[in-house]
């Protein structure tokens, strides 16, 4: 691209520092909730010395980096993902002849750190591309894309480009101003019926802090919401690319009734902020019972207390009540998890034997803890067996960890593991209004029993195709391979039961309408069927791993996900990017990072960003110290023979690894 | 809305128009016994055509009052409720809803028949017209069949004829219209000028429909149905008729 005579200006005025980024650009390609989002930068070592190079990336920790290649003056390091064994072998390789790089990949709480240093002399040109995929869920009735922008420095060109296609249409959309009210006229939306381009192109004077600063305002979280138009409630049944996706997401359903145990932590560690947000927002949450629902609230340290020992309705009496019970927690002592849990398990078990629960109505148990268990049963394994044995098929535990100190993975796993989600809340992010937003999310189930189903001849591999619930504002995704067939349509089957009805839908689609339409669109994302059947299927697996009774089925389920992963090109906590120059002499690795230790985190290192960013802003940790990285090209000359020119051998190598 | 009415002992069928006000909420069946009601509420055409303005079903309502529960079709989709709850489905959805004794099935863009205790079944059938016509707009058709397990009081535009009256049709003739013979028919006491004619039935061929050869009843099918047709106004969708 050419600069305009003023940006050239300002581009020379850049180029006095030591490091020129000439560009920074990331582009987002979704169609139908799945993205490939590419970030591209090209940078110049405008100083007079060799130096180290960075190119960092935050990306959703949900996410799959699919590709990073690199160009330092014209020699091209492209990425292939490898199984982990093989990537290393070949790393080791090239390590033993001095020919290796690192790639670090930090791990926050829902961001990855993708970060990498290049040592370049003087003048030389770098370009990083790194590319990423990930499905977007549907939350509170939208959908929401975030990239996170830290270019770190004014950008002559600056771009960033979000190209939607839905084939069913898209009902709204909107940019947040997460990243700042400046960029309110900056950031431009064109919208059709079923595409949409978001974009971002500030100039550099409008990149900078203040008129006359050498600093990006660029800093924080980039979003777009939007959703999509459903004609109906069977959902839209999309085929592409041999490859299947089903998204259900009815609406204009009544909701059923709930029966719902709050189980709230109150030992000494949630005094303060924690305890005063938990109680604000279960002011509001209370409110938004109704004389159909049942509730009871039970808080615990190491004791554990009722406020009634029994479900009441959510008559205005009984809230009001509750309300004042909740006002007077005075939090201390230790944490009782389990009894606490046993409790909430045994209140709805006997509110079911005494005919209380209409079996149509959903029972839940909300759990709201900030740390792990001291007292009673402590080891968590145990607890996770004793919630599982004592649960019933028809409650389900929903877990909410506030802040650092508490293992979110074990919450997560008894959540799910008792159809449940979990929710981490930052403590010190309006901690409210993520555990009202929470409620919110699960405080309207439509549907119980839910099965997608399709003929037994008409697809294959078929991910998980039956849910406990379906709640207002989400939405269910099933996705498969379809089997060749003389037939040009596909159907579908839902049964599910809502409010005193017992549902059954259809879906017919002609499989290869969808292709048609995805050729005629420039910035569509035609594979994106083939990827995320691929996404959701690894995903699936790395939980069932996760939770596999021995190891011949955890060594069968991790070969499943590295064929999948070598084929799709995902870097899984099982697989590993190897990046290597064309003739393949030098290498760089980047494996998927392992998850924080818990409670690590007080001490950790920021990357920078997303102070302007609303919302939780994680902190970022870095699990290893951050490895001191070069990368040598071409050929490396001896230190003896070094000149100031030539470039530096790696004085010490580390690679992340994580397995 | 034109009505067919099939007279299985009389091997004949019979036809007559309502013509009525948009808006106006006309009872077709009534079965306090059963406890069922079927209304259908009237629109009509974008614009007169040669002074009239024709009037179509919009929306058709059957309440089965034993289980408390209203099925109410409109041309933009489908409503379910049980006084406590509402559910809406639209008609771009193909589906099978049961709740209690009553079970509605939906064929996406074409009809819902909804059945009670396997005794009483109704089937509306949609019928779509291009969106920028000048004058017609979607509407609605009602089928009934012969063999409903009504209470015998039952009543309403339709219910009335599953007590098949004593039709007998004579003096028939050449009319105005060569094409269409006239005849008297005698019924219910009354001595009507009747007039043979076609109307369509849509269910095998949503398109263009099949005829249906019937006598057709002048003036709102006044003298074969049991009063005026004003007498099936009701006031609203879930209504029986008080007689």
């Amino acid at each position: 691209a050419v600069l305009t005579s003023e940006e050239q200006e300002d581009f020379e005025a850049i180029r006095g520092d030591d490091i020129t980024v000439k560009s920074y650009k990331v582009e987002s390609r979704i169609t139908s909730r799945f993205v490939h989002t590419t970030v591209k930068s090209s940078v110049v070592n405008s100083g007079s010395k060799a130096q180290s190079i960075g190119f960092n990336v935050q990306i959703p920790k949900r996410a799959f980096i699919t590709n990073f290649t690199m160009n330092v003056n014209g020699i091209v390091f492209v990425g292939s993902v490898k199984e982990k064994t093989v990537a290393r072998n070949l790393y080791a390789q090239a390590r033993a002849r001095g020919k290796s790089a690192g790639i670090v990949r930090a791990n926050s709480l829902d961001m990855e750190t993708f970060k990498t240093e290049v040592h370049i002399p003087p003048g030389s040109n770098i370009e990083f591309e790194l590319h990423y995929q990930e499905m977007m869920s549907r939350k509170l009735g939208m959908y929401e894309h975030t990239l996170h922008l830290q270019p770190g420095r004014l950008v002559p060109h600056f771009q960033v480009d979000i190209y939607i296609f839905e084939p069913n249409g898209i009902s709204m959309i909107q940019t947040p101003h997460t990243l700042g009210k400046q960029f309110i006229d900056i950031i431009k939306v064109t919208q059709t019926k079923h595409k949409a381009h978001i974009s971002l192109k500030p100039t550099l004077q409008q990149q900078r802090k203040c008129e006359n600063c050498t600093e990006t305002i660029i800093d924080g979280v980039f979003a777009v919401q939007y959703d999509v138009e459903r004609e109906s409630n069977t959902g839209e049944l999309q085929v592409s690319d041999g490859h299947f996706v089903h998204f259900f997401a009815p609406s204009n359903l009544s909701p059923l009734r709930k029966n719902i145990v709050f189980v709230i932590d109150v030992s000494g560690s949630m005094w303060g902020v924690k305890m005063k947000q938990t109680v604000e927002a279960m002011q509001a949450i209370l409110d938004d019972l109704t004389i159909d629902d049942y509730f009871s609230i039970i808080d615990f340290n190491h004791n554990v207390r009722c406020w009634s020992e029994e479900l009441v309705p959510g008559s205005s009496i009984q809230v009001k009540d509750a309300k004042k019970y909740i006002q007077n927690i005075r939090p201390n002592g230790g944490t009782n998890i389990n009894e606490a849990l046993m409790r909430a398990v045994q209140m709805l078990v006997r509110a079911s034997n005494q005919g209380l629960i209409d079996p149509r109505s959903v029972s839940m148990i909300i759990l709201v803890s900030d740390g792990d268990p001291t007292v009673g049963e402590i080891k968590l394994s145990t607890i996770q067996k004793n919630v599982k044995r004592a649960m019933r098929e028809e409650f389900s535990l929903f877990s909410l960890g506030i802040g650092f100190d508490v293992d979110y993975d074990f919450l997560e796993r008894i959540a799910t593991e008792n159809r449940g989600i979990a929710q981490r809340i930052y403590a010190n992010h309006n901690a409210a209004d993520q555990l009202q937003s929470f409620y919110r999310r699960v405080s309207s189930p439509l549907l119980r029993r839910i099965a997608i189903q399709f003929p037994d001849d008409s697809v294959s591999e078929v991910t998980q195709n039956r849910f406990d619930k379906y709640f207002s504002g989400s939405e269910l995704v099933v996705a498969g391979k379809v089997l060749p067939s003389e037939s040009n349509t596909l159907t579908s089957l839902i049964t599910a039961s809502a409010a005193r009805l017992d549902i059954t839908l259809q879906t017919d689609v002609d499989t290869t309408e969808l292709d048609a339409e995805l050729a005629k669109q420039e910035h569509s994302f035609t594979g994106f069927a083939r990827q995320m059947w691929a996404y959701m299927t690894v995903k699936q697996l790395l939980s069932e791993r996760s939770l596999a009774p021995s190891a011949v089925k955890k060594r069968k389920i991790t070969q499943q996900i590295m064929s999948i992963a070598l084929e799709h090109q995902f870097v899984t906590p099982l697989t590993t990017l190897l990046v290597e120059s064309q003739d393949a002499t030098e290498r760089l690795l980047a494996d998927s990072p392992k998850d924080p230790k818990h409670g690590c985190c007080s001490g950790g290192l920021g990357l920078g960003g997303g102070s302007s960013a609303p919302g939780p802003t994680p902190v970022h940790v870095v699990y290893h110290p951050p490895p001191w990285v070069q990368m040598t090209t071409p050929a490396p000359p001896s230190q003896a023979e070094k000149g100031p020119e030539e470039w530096t051998l790696p004085k010490r190598v580390t690679i992340v690894d994580n397995d | 809305p034109h009505f067919i009415v099939h007279l299985p002992r009389g091997n004949m069928d019979v036809c007559f128009n309502i013509d009525s006000k948009p808006g106006h909420i006309l009872n077709l069946v009534s079965d306090s016994g059963t406890g069922l009601a079927v209304n259908g509420q009237l629109i009509g055409s974008k614009k007169m055509r040669k002074n009239k303005l024709n009037t179509y079903f919009g929306t058709i309502s059957i309440y089965y009052q034993p289980e408390g529960i209203g099925v109410t079709v409109s041309t933009t989709g489908i409503n379910v409720t049980d006084g406590r709850n509402n559910h809406t489905f639209a008609w771009a959805s193909t589906a099978e809803i049961t709740q209690d004794g009553v079970r509605i099935s939906i064929i996406k863009e074409e009809q819902v028949s909804v059945t009670m205790n396997d005794s009483i079944k109704v089937t509306v059938l949609l019928h779509r017209v291009w969106k920028k016509h000048p004058i017609n707009v979607d509407f609605l058709g009602i089928y009934v069949p012969s063999n409903n397990q009504y209470s015998p009081l039952v009543h309403g535009l339709i219910g009335q004829f599953s007590r098949e009256p004593e039709v007998r049709v004579y003096n028939i003739g050449q009319g105005v219209d060569p094409l269409k013979m006239e005849a008297t028919m005698e019924v219910k006491g009354n001595r009507l000028h009747v007039t043979r004619g076609w109307q369509k039935d849509y269910r095998q061929d949503k398109k263009r429909g099949s005829n249906i050869y019937c006598w057709f009843i002048h003036n709102s099918g006044k003298g074969f149905i049991d009063g005026h047709y004003t007498d099936y106004i009701v006031p609203q969708l879930h209504s029986f008729l008080h007689r």
